[in-house]
This record gives C-alpha cells, structure tokens and sequence, in this order.
C-alpha cells in the first residue's frame, strides 16, 4: 500500500506539472508528502505559485487562484486514474472570464483525451456556451424542481427572469 | 458507461425527472435553489452512498420529497441508472445483457434497498460495480458544491485521501 | 450585558424579516439562540425559509439559498447599527443573475437610508454595472499590483484580456 | 468619515496607490490574483488588526511587498487612511482639524507603529477612534472573501459574535 501511494503521488505530480501550467498560463505546482515519512500516516502539503510570482503557501494566493489549484489537483487526480464520468458543481463560480476559458478549453482537451462524460452546474455564461448541450431546471412550482431539455438562448432567459 | 438517470420523489424532485447521460459536455443551469445540486446527490445516492450527512441531511429519510405549500409530502423516492454494458466489463452475472440497471428506493420509515437489473442486491455489490470502473459516490470526479474550497482549507492528513483515491 | 444582547437580538430580527423578504421575493427567517437560557452563553441559530419552501435548517438550502441568507443577516446587523463604511469582498459569486439584481437593488436601498460608503468587490457584469464608479486592479507587471479609476467599458476589458 | 487610502508596499502594492473612498457605491474589478482582496485587507490592518491570520499570513512582516522575479522586496509598508472630521465628532484632542490622518507603517523585523494626525498613537487608541463611530477592523461591515460562508458553516455558539456588534 506504501508503495502504491508513492507512485500515484510520483503520476499525480507528473500531470499536475502540466495542468497547472495550462490553467494558469504557466508558473509550477507541486504535492508533497510531510509530517512523517511513512506515506500511509503523513501529510499531504500543496505547494504553488502563478506565474511572476514566489512559490508560497497556499493561504496567500487569491480566492481566484486557490480554486484554480484545486482544480488543477482534482484533474490531475482524475487523469492518472480515469472514470466514466466526472461531475463538476460550480467549479467556475470564484473564477474571472479568462480562468473560465482557460477552464472550459481544458475540459475539451480531457473529453478527447478520455472519453469521460461530463456534468457541468454553472450560472456562468461563458461556460454554459461552451456545452455540447444544455439541461434546464426550473421550479415553475415553489418547491418542486422540472427538468427540461433547453438551449443556449433559452437557457440565457431562463438566467435573466429567474 | 452512464447513459440514462431517472428521479422521482427525491428531494424537490417531486415528479419524474429524466436525464439522458450523452458524451462530451452537458451542462445544466437554473437559478439559484432550483435542484441543480439535488440531481449531483442523486447520482452519488444510487451509485451507494450511505451516509445521510453527504445528503446534506440529519437522515436519510430527509431524502424523501418532503412536500411544499400545494404538494403532499411523498413516502417514498426512487432513483435509477443505466449503464452501457456493450464491451461486457461488468460482473459476469451481469453481462447476459447489453444494458445494467441500478435503482435504490427508499421507503419513509423503513430503509432503503438497491436492485441490480430487477434483481435484489446489497449496498456492497453497487458500490464494487463502480469501483471496478474507477467511480462511485466517493469518487475524486465527482466535485460536489463547495468540495474545492474544502480541500484546499483542509488540514495535509485529510487531504491524503485524494491521493489513495488515484491510486 | 445580557439586556442589551437581547435587545439587539430583537432589533435584528425585526430587519431580518424585512430584508429577507427584498432578496428573496418573499419566505422568512428568524434567529434564534439556543443552547442556553444565559445569552451569553448560548448559541445563535439561523432558520430560513425560501418562498414556497417549508422553515428547515440551513444545511438543507442550497448554495445561492445560503448565501443569499447570510447576506440577509450582514445586513440586518449592519442596519442595527449602521457603520459609515461596508466592504463586501465578492459575496455575489454564488448568485445567479435575478439574485445579483436584487442584491444591487437592496445596496442602493440602504445608501439612501444610511448615507452609508460601500467598496465592492465584484466579477458580476451586472453589479459592475450598477455602480457609482469603477477602480480596475490590474497586474501588468507579475506580482505587481496597481490601481486605476476606470469607466463601465474599460472594466468590461479589464475582465475580457485579464 | 473614510475619504481617501493611500498604500504602498503592502502586499502586492509595490509601489504607492491612492483610492478616494466616495459616496454611493465603488466598486472595485480585476483578474484573479490581481490584489482585490489586499485592498481590504490594507483597510482592516490600518484601522488596528494586530492578528497575522486575518491577514492570511503566518506573520505580520509578511504583509511586506516581498517581492517578484523582477523587483526585489521592500523593508517596509505604509498604509494612510484620511477621515473626514468637519463635524468635530472624533475625540476633542483631534478636533484642531477638518481631517484625522491615521498611519501605519511596519519595517521588517522591527514592528509597526502607527501616528495620528502625525502624533505617536498605539493601536488603541486608533481601535477605539473606529469603535465610536460603529466600525473597526473587525466590524460586521467588512466581509472578507469567504466570510458568509463561514458564518453559514460555523457552529451556534460562534456565530454570537454576530449579535455583540450590533450592540
Ligand atoms: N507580501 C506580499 N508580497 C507580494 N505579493 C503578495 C504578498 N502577499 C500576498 N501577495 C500576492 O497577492 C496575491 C493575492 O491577491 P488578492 O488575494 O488580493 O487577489 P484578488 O484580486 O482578491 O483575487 P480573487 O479574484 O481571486 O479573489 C497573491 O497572488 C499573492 O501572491
Ligand atoms: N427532501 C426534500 N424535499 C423537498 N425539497 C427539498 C428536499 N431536500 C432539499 N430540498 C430543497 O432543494 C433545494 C436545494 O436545491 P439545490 O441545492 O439542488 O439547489 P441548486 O440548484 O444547486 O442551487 P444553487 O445554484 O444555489 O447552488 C432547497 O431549497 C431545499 O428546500
Ligand atoms: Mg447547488
Ligand atoms: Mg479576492
């Protein structure tokens, strides 16, 4: 178990060092295993830093920036051990427009990488147009919620008279 | 794998709700309290999830549509989902057919149960029948609301689950 | 100190259930405390009920529910006791759009009411918008941080090239 | 009362930024990582926050400019926020003025000071010039990035605090 541990952290690093990159438009981000140095009882530190900037704890990035690491942990979690399906709940809400395209390219690349199904809860609209299709919920009835099938200009009313 | 979810009675979705599960990006939006998350639960809920508190609730019965100004409460909340089995990488008892239907229902007051293509089954046979495609309620590729600000204000030893999940 | 706890318990709650009902188009909520019959020592409980939606604890709201509840709250201290300046660091993420204008059209309500300085973080198009002025933060340099007054137009850029 | 912050070398502000604090609403836009977030920071650590972790730094000098691949660090940060005073509402031995400057400064390894109308003051006595008028570095006012999902999130008894302040 020791072992494997180590080498998922080793491949789990590896595609970090990528994605990272691809997030933020460059700079480095590492995990590294600490208070202990048996992998199965230690810690799991991140360590980051955008691009221009200091490698530095993770409480002095940005909310912005904190959440784009954490994405960029998940996808590389999920690529060295693919599934099915991924299920992403307003993943976008504390990032600018142009973190969200950053997003929204990235998850192209990993759907022909992977063939992976993705669900997507966003209120985002750059990212609801990047969808191959769109589902609505509404609560025509206070308390009771519909799903319906819609398209992007409906789903943009439906964000406009919500 | 995933190609088709089905919801009814399960939390605000009072009435049947379908979701066609298709490649690529789906999105789904509405505003804010309208059961976008309800439908993330679902999913995690059939694919054997236990613990109410994932739920966001103090119980599992809390599950149950629980019935608004103009609508009775309902008894009972069923959730199915069918899996592509084409490539036959199922379980060998599973694979006389080219579709896997796993539904969980759950009756107020007396529990829940899971029937795997019509056929009883155990919490324990869901859960492994996702684990054996590197899913399941628990999975890293399912980021539930809030999930990124969680890990990153988390202490390192409760982070090394994200590792052991790559594994 | 227990008679002005109480009493200022009394006063948040009477703008509460006004405020509540300007975000969400209706519903109540209520503070409670608990725990305790001492209230310096007992617990502050928070229960809110949407529109259409049975009184339940906070848990079982949604994301946009809850911070849309706690803004709620914000509010109804500050107008308890009304201070000559409130900062508000990007509480708009979790709101979709008919919950952002609500947002805005409650800050332009207590302006008039108070005489009160608001700074705004924000990334909404919409609560830019409906501001009195803009100041773009911007890091030309890596690292570096500057401020700019800018006009509605220049901040559109600002999020478009960011 | 706030009419005008003036910055420099604190945190991401390198060099010297003026902000004039008006009437109505300001907002304030930009990239993620950009420095939003120390602009309000800037405001709380000069009306007298002495906790490093409210700054989000594990101590106070590392609110100093510490730095970038082109630009070496800085010894030292000043933070100046002018008061408008023309109702003479501040405590008597500042009514000599239309304004109240309040200043704050830290040099690396040696602490911060902080000066009233140019006068040697302690962080008392700036604390308590706030407190009279319902504000502070810690008033209910000011919501930190995160904030209201911590009040959301935290247990009963810490959330009293809430109910103190609007005492
Ligand atoms: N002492 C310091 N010296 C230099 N840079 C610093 C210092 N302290 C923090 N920073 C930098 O400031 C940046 C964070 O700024 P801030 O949190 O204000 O961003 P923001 O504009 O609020 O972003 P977001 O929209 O993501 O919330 C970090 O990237 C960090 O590197
Ligand atoms: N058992 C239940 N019966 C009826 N309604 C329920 C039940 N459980 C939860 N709900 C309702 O579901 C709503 C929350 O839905 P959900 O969290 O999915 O919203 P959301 O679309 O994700 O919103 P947001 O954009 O704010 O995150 C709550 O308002 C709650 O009242
Ligand atoms: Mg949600
Ligand atoms: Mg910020």
């Amino acid at each position: 178990a020791r072992h494997r541990l180590l080498d998922s952290l080793t491949k789990v690093n590896a595609e970090l060092s990528e994605l990272f990159k691809t997030l933020f438009g460059g700079g480095k981000a590492e995990l590294k295993l600490i208070n202990s140095d048996d992998p199965l009882t230690a810690g799991l530190e991140i360590f980051a830093s955008p691009p221009g900037k200091k490698l530095q704890s993770l409480s002095l990035l940005s909310g912005g920036e904190q959440a784009l690491t954490g994405l960029a942990i998940i996808f590389s979690v999920f690529l060295t051990n693919p599934s099915p399906i991924c299920i992403l709940d307003e993943v976008d809400a504390p990032l600018d427009d142009s973190n969200v395209s950053r997003f929204c390219e990235l998850l192209r690349h990993i759907v022909t990488r992977t063939q992976t199904k993705f669900l997507i809860v966003t209120h985002h609209r750059m990212t609801m147009s990047q969808m191959d299709r769109l589902y609505g919920v509404t609560m025509a009835e206070p308390g009771v919620s519909k799903l319906v099938s819609v398209d992007l200009q409906t789903a943009e009313t439906l964000r406009e008279d919500e | 794998m995933f190609r088709h979810l089905r919801l009814a009675g399960f939390k605000s979705f009072a009435d049947t709700a379908e979701l066609d599960i298709e490649p690529g990006l789906t999105g789904i939006v509405g505003p804010n309290g309208c059961g976008k998350s309800n439908i993330v639960e679902a999913l995690q809920w059939v694919m054997g999830e236990t613990s109410a508190k994932q739920m966001r609730s103090n119980e599992m019965d809390d599950v149950i549509f629980s019935g608004t100004s103009s609508k009775a409460a309902r008894n009972l909340a069923e959730i199915s989902l069918i899996l592509d089995n084409e490539q036959k990488k199922a379980p060998s008892e599973y694979n006389d057919r080219d579709e896997i239907e796993i539904a969980r229902k759950i009756v107020r007051g007396k529990g829940t149960n899971y029937r795997i293509n019509n056929r009883p089954a155990r919490a324990r046979d869901v859960q492994l029948l996702f684990a054996d495609s590197a899913t399941g309620a628990r999975s890293a590729g399912i980021v539930s609301q809030g999930r990124i600000g969680a890990i990153i204000g988390a202490k390192p030893d409760e982070r090394r689950t994200l590792l052991e999940e790559a594994a």
